[in-house]
């Protein structure tokens, strides 16, 4: 079973 | 800020790249141009957008604005575009709304709208744009867009791999699975045609259908596109514009659990 990621997993929010 | 297309459609196909993917922007308007960042509620798309001073005929940005949108509001307003018509941006030192003019000179028309501006605080995401990625394909959008299309009524699970054989788009459904290979290529007579990866290692990655549903209707913007992939982060996937700038959609992966 595939999971989604989120980007905030990878970008820092500002 | 006074800003004039000499073609009303070009605002009117990069509003409509991306009036699906996010419900709101901020534009934030200086001398170098127009730029905006938005992502989507569920955080797994996000959209970056530039308009280069080179995009208009004339463009003026007197001190930094920013100016915030509800996108479905601005795409009713460029219903009226059309490539007669040139289209100028203005928006007053104390910003509030966003004047619309379009100018039909050879039809003695011109019609005006105002669209009120909104307060957006909105979560912006530091992106590095000149991340290193691991494989670069540079395509045909039309080719991307059929693809896509194509294989994403089998599963709700796009692939993407890429090797040195080529880049291979395939699904895995419930009762079907499709496969599509594309390999390096030079088409001499249309340079649109061409498909070229640069690469360093090999990748996989998967991502949900329903995005790349969204990310094709920006094709109209370029007939080429620009993938970048590196292994287990966000992919981009980018339309870049004749006259500069583009559109940008930075998509984070699914992964096996």
């Amino acid at each position: 079973k595939s999971k989604q990621r989120k980007l905030t997993d990878f970008f820092p929010v500002d | 800020l006074e800003a004039k297309f000499d073609d009303s459609t070009i605002f009117k196909k990069i509003i409509d790249s991306f009036k699906d993917s996010v419900t709101q922007i901020n534009f934030v308007c200086s001398e170098s141009g127009i730029e905006a960042q938005a992502i989507d509620d569920s955080r797994v798309l996000l959209v970056t957008v530039s308009i280069p001073p080179s995009c208009f005929e004339s463009y003026r940005c007197d001190r930094p604005t920013t100016i915030g949108v509800y996108l479905a509001s601005l795409a009713k307003l460029l219903k009226s575009a059309n490539t007669n018509s040139s289209l100028t941006l203005y928006v007053a030192d104390k910003p509030d709304e966003l004047l619309l003019l379009f100018e039909e000179p050879k039809n003695q028309k011109s019609m005006e709208y105002k669209l009120k501006l909104v307060d957006i605080t909105a979560d912006m995401l530091e992106v590095d744009s000149d991340m290193k990625s691991d494989v670069t394909v540079e395509m045909s959008s039309v080719e991307f867009t059929k693809t896509v299309r194509d294989l994403t009524q089998l599963s709700d699970s796009f692939t993407v791999s890429v090797t040195k054989d080529g880049i291979v788009f395939s699904v895995q459904g419930d009762t079907a699975q499709g496969k599509v290979l594309l390999q390096p290529r030079e088409d001499l007579a249309d340079e649109s045609n061409n498909l070229s990866i640069s690469m360093s290692k090999t990748i996989d990655l998967s991502f949900a259908s329903k995005y790349l549903l969204d990310i094709i209707k920006a094709a109209s913007i370029s007939n080429k596109i620009f993938l970048k992939f590196s292994d287990d982060t966000p992919a981009l996937f980018e339309f870049k514009m004749e006259k500069g700038g583009g559109v940008g959609f930075y998509l984070a992966p699914k992964y096996d659990d």
